[in-house]
């Protein structure tokens, strides 16, 4: 079996406050975990 | 404060590995996702600002790339990426798989992937649920023998650094990492990893939420444990969380005094330890869960085990028998 070493990456989240961006992101976006489980169109 | 729905949280870390695409191969970072089903990396055709922060695969500089032509979207929690289909070799470590079917991405939203530290994502769900009908990546390494069992598993570590955050091993099981037996459920619905949750305990009480069924998808891709949203209100006045604009905020002093969560899943009962679902941030300290407004497929309460219970338990995906199998993790 083949083993890949996982890297963990920066929050997000963190990256997004120190730039600025998050709250604007965070007011526009309707986000729903489940949603990258609907059948996307394609 | 009650500000907004804290959906911050979900912006949190993801893991990821290297994979190589081309020849002469062609590295990328990828988040090893199992709740979707694609396998794309940003392409040098790419002018979103999110591609200029990334590697980008170059189709001319491999000798082995074939393009496809479709183009497609493929939608994530946060918005969806435009990827056109195009095939080469794609390699990790030892697995060679040749013209595997990919995307090349050639729009992606700024905000988050911009901020993501991987460049693509590689899916490691059913095909059904590819965009496009394509080949996945594990699909591709079954058919050319690049695995000697047709198993995958992951183990996150509790304590994660950027450097080591876990392992998947593809093609086997790692006893060292896990203790105890596993316990196996049937995979409920093979578009994704989802199994049936039998029910959900906090503390000692059963909260009957899952008497009439409840499904639950295991997805690497997502960090929190994600919650039907008619629970949240219960789950916060059971753990004594207050919602902020930083999520479900706790006294952090209290962490140790919490319930464990219990879920239970292949007749077992796996608990979840207030150390794994707090998080801790520089001494804020929040539950490391978040709200879904939608229902599984077939309409029972949906949940997501994401990395925060993955930690907990060392999960296998069986792909010859169709089921998940959960150790907790060593």
């Amino acid at each position: 079996a083949v083993r890949i070493s996982l890297k963990k990456g920066l929050s997000i989240r963190d990256q997004m406050r120190a730039a600025g961006v998050l709250d604007d992101f965070l007011k526009h976006i309707k986000y729903d975990p489940v949603k990258k489980y609907q059948p996307s169109q394609g | 404060s009650v500000v907004r729905e804290p959906i911050a949280n979900h912006l949190d870390s993801s893991y990821f590995g290297e994979i190589s695409i081309g020849e002469p191969p062609q590295k990328f970072l990828v988040l090893f996702d199992t709740g979707s089903a694609n396998l794309w990396v940003p392409s040098t055709d790419c002018k979103s600002p999110a591609c200029f922060n990334h590697a980008k695969f170059q189709p001319s500089a491999s000798a082995t790339f074939t393009p496809r032509g479709q183009s497609y979207n493929v939608s994530y929690g946060s918005g969806s990426v435009t990827i056109v289909l195009g095939s080469d070799t794609l390699r990790i470590q030892s697995i060679t798989v040749r013209e595997q079917e990919l995307g090349l991405s050639q729009e992606e939203p700024t905000q988050p992937f911009y901020f993501a530290a991987f460049d693509g994502i590689l899916g490691m769900a059913f095909p059904s649920l590819a965009v496009g009908g394509t080949a996945t990546a594990l699909a591709g390494m079954l058919e050319q023998n690049q695995l000697p069992e047709p198993v995958f598993s992951f183990y996150f570590s509790r304590q994660p650094t950027y450097d080591y955050g876990g392992e998947l091993i593809l093609g086997g099981v790692d006893p060292q990492l896990f203790q105890g037996d596993i316990t196996w459920a049937p995979v409920t619905q093979k578009l994704y990893w989802q199994v049936a949750l039998e029910e959900v305990a906090i503390g000692q009480s059963v909260t009957g939420w899952c008497g009439q069924g409840c499904q639950a998808i295991v997805d690497t891709g997502t960090f929190l444990l994600t919650v039907p949203q008619e629970y949240i209100e219960s789950i916060l006045e059971a753990l004594g969380a207050q919602e902020t604009s930083y999520g479900y905020a706790v006294d952090c002093s209290d962490t140790q005094s919490m319930p464990q969560l219990t879920f239970g899943i292949g007749g077992a009962r796996l608990a979840l330890p207030p150390a794994a679902y707090v998080l801790n941030s520089n001494g804020y300290c929040t539950l490391a869960i978040e709200a879904t407004y939608l229902p599984s497929q077939d309409g029972q309460p949906l949940w997501i085990l994401g990395n925060v219970f993955l930690k907990e338990y060392y999960t296998v995906f069986d792909m010859a028998n169709n089921r998940v199998g959960f150790a907790l993790s060593a």
